[in-house]
């Protein structure tokens, strides 16, 4: 019963697949909703740092665990459908 | 709740607002209605007004668009981004924007209010019944000029009430042709058309031209989605065609086949493999009411809330019952302050109403009703299956579904599988509390096994065993209460919680090693929240809120319908 069963994927002709990847997804939804301030250029330890904090004010902002990972309830809430308007604002 | 920088705020309390143009979702008066409805969410508890304009420019100006609508931030296509508006001030300030991409109803699936015929512009009624058929979406069965109809009571037959749903062969909307309805064939640019076209624009709107020759007439109209129209795709707004071939199998409905996402698709044409036409089925869509409410809250300056409840909130979810929360309140008065004086009385009418006063809608609630059955079944709304929108737990008993709800239970039995019900939980099965999570029977003992928070009890007829506690079974302590029960095999049933399930060995009473497994690693394309899991008839069933999506022994969603309609057929 728990095996799957193997089914098969085709390639929608049309379709909006977004192929990111869960940082970069990540990265795109905190600069998009105003947690990354995109006017500062950072190097690599420094843009590690930042991202942690900006998940951590997104999340503290979704009512979710502040871990200022990307965690898996962290990913589905970036997932979900919502306003446009950026939460912090630039 | 949180205000934009600098409290940006209307300085007049007689705010205007103009729709600059509409979606083809929804008819121009349903989505009318929405906005002023959303408008009133916050003119209920200020002091604010709203005037709608249909020239000039207002301080809120309406549109719906796509990708690249004028301003510097596109939509995304369908999901994701649904809308976005501006605070207060001039010219693109004050402003809403909404993505066409998006499937726009009233939250609960296709709203389609009908033309011509003899109901008066009632709304469809879904499901109704035509020449012992039953019907959940317009049909063109019983014409030969393939306009779409539909009934607005439940029984055509009984009734006779019907109207036309939206179709280009009966009007368009925006253009300059006055709603005149295609004409096909017309030619543009020199070629031929034989239905709407995205050709010659760039803003991704269907339409047509309304005389044979739009190159001499220049007249035209955008096209109106059918309620049976796809979305996304590369067929956005023609409808599915049953049965359809993929890979070399014929189905009859929408499946999710093919796809990883779980989504559920269709082919526009009779063949997907030779033609790779498709769309996404329709699905009960964003609610525009709800949505333009928020956005409204930021065109009059209330910037996103941190609390999950409000409407400021920045993600979408349903609410069937919309009231405005506290802190959406004492933001929009923050800025505006309370509403003063007394709000005005309804007109009472004149001869007595019949009874069912307890189902009357107030102004904020996001449910457009179509005209009601003239029968209804004389019990207390509050013991009416049919009025409620969730059930404890739904579980197979002796072959006949049964519901459970707060101390009750419903079933449906006998030849002709009617809904019986009320019946009290206590009564029947005394000792269990009146709510219960989940039930099964085992198929092999006919024992059944009953679960309410962390206990569980079994009956063996009439004789019970229990309360026991789930961590008998093996189950952690940490969960919190059994959401469903999938007899498996001989001997086996998977529980359900949470986002994980479990396999439990009824003989060993223990579970199975190697879980709990994730749900939506198994069951691809289910709520992983689903709050109900059952098989009935073959299927097995995952309930959210009035929803249950619906999966083969292939284990593909092959339906998503309503509990109402279809298991409780209401």
């Amino acid at each position: 019963w728990s095996l799957p069963l193997k089914s098969v994927f085709v390639t929608f002709p049309g379709d909006v697949i977004k192929n990111m990847t869960d940082t970069e997804l990540a990265e795109s939804y905190l600069k998009k909703f105003g947690y990354i301030d995109t006017a500062v250029r950072r190097s690599g330890f420094q843009s590690m740092v930042s991202t942690s904090k900006a998940l951590k004010r997104m999340q503290r902002q979704m009512g979710l665990e502040e871990t200022g990972e990307l965690d898996k309830s962290t990913l589905e809430a970036m997932k979900q459908p919502r306003c446009g308007v950026p939460d912090v604002a630039n | 709740y949180k205000t934009f920088e600098g409290d940006l705020k209307w300085d007049h309390n007689d705010v205007t607002y103009r729709i600059l143009n509409y979606s083809p979702d929804m008819d121009s008066d349903l989505t009318d209605d929405a906005f002023a409805r959303a408008f009133k969410v916050w003119s209920d508890v200020t002091p604010l007004t709203f005037t709608r304009l249909f020239e000039g420019t207002a301080d809120i100006m309406i549109s719906f668009g796509k990708a690249d609508h004028g301003d510097p931030y596109p939509f995304d296509g369908e999901n994701g981004l649904l809308a976005h508006a501006y605070p207060p001030g001039e010219g693109i300030q004050g402003d809403a924007h909404f993505d066409d991409d998006e499937y726009w109803t009233l939250g609960k699936g296709p709203v389609v209010k009908t033309r011509y015929g003899n109901a008066e512009g009632a709304l469809c009624h879904f499901p109704f019944t035509f020449e012992g058929k039953t019907y959940t979406t317009c049909t063109t069965e019983g014409r030969s000029d393939n306009l779409p109809w539909c009934a607005t009571t439940a029984d055509y037959n009984r009734d006779k009430k019907f109207g036309f749903c939206p179709s280009e062969l009966l009007y368009t909307f925006g253009g300059n042709a006055n709603g005149a309805q295609c004409v096909f064939p017309f030619i543009f640019l020199g070629k031929e058309y034989d239905s709407c076209t995205l050709e010659g624009r760039s803003d991704g709107y269907r339409w047509c031209a309304t005389t044979e020759n739009f190159d001499n007439d220049k007249t035209f109209g955008f096209c109106p989605s059918r309620d049976t129209a796809v979305t996304g795709g590369n067929a956005e707004g023609e409808t599915c065609h049953f049965p359809f071939v993929f890979l070399g199998q014929s189905y009859d409905s929408c499946t999710s086949e093919g796809r990883g996402d779980g989504k559920l698709w269709c082919s526009t044409t009779s063949s997907y493999d030779d033609d790779k036409k498709w769309g996404f089925c329709p699905d009960q869509g964003y609610s525009l009411f709800l949505v333009a409410a928020h956005e409204f809250g930021h065109a009059l300056g209330l910037d996103h809330s941190n609390i999950r409840d409000a409407l400021m909130y920045p993600m979408y979810s349903y609410v069937e019952d919309f009231s405005l929360h506290s802190d959406d309140i004492e933001g929009i008065q923050y800025l505006y302050g309370p509403k003063r004086g007394p709000s005005p009385t309804p007109p009472q009418p004149s001869t007595p109403t019949t009874d069912d006063s307890d189902d009357k809608e107030t102004d904020h609630t996001d449910e457009t009703r179509p005209t009601e059955p003239t029968t209804t079944r004389p019990v207390e709304p509050t013991k009416d299956a049919c009025k409620l929108t969730k059930f404890d737990t739904i579980t197979v008993i002796e072959n006949e579904l049964h519901f459970f709800q707060d101390g009750h239970y419903w079933k449906r039995s006998g030849r002709d599988k009617e809904l019986q019900g009320p019946f009290s939980i206590a009564a029947r099965w005394p000792a269990l509390p009146a709510v219960i999570d989940s039930a099964f029977e085992d198929t092999l003992t006919k024992k059944l096994y009953f679960f309410s928070g962390t206990r569980f009890w079994v009956f063996t007829g009439k004789s019970v065993l229990g309360p026991r506690s789930v961590e008998k079974l093996g189950l952690p302590n940490s969960i919190q209460k059994v959401e469903g029960a999938l007899q498996r095999g001989k001997g086996k049933v998977l529980l359900f919680s949470g986002e994980n399930f479990w396999r439990l060995d009824i003989k060993a009473q223990k579970i199975d090693r190697g879980y709990p497994r994730f749900t939506d690693v198994v069951f691809g394309g289910v709520p992983s929240d689903a709050h109900d899991v059952f098989q009935y008839k073959g299927h097995i069933y995952f309930c959210r809120e009035s929803f249950y999506w619906r999966m083969n022994s292939r284990r593909q969603v092959d339906r998503v319908g309503y509990v109402k309609y279809d298991l409780l057929t209401c």
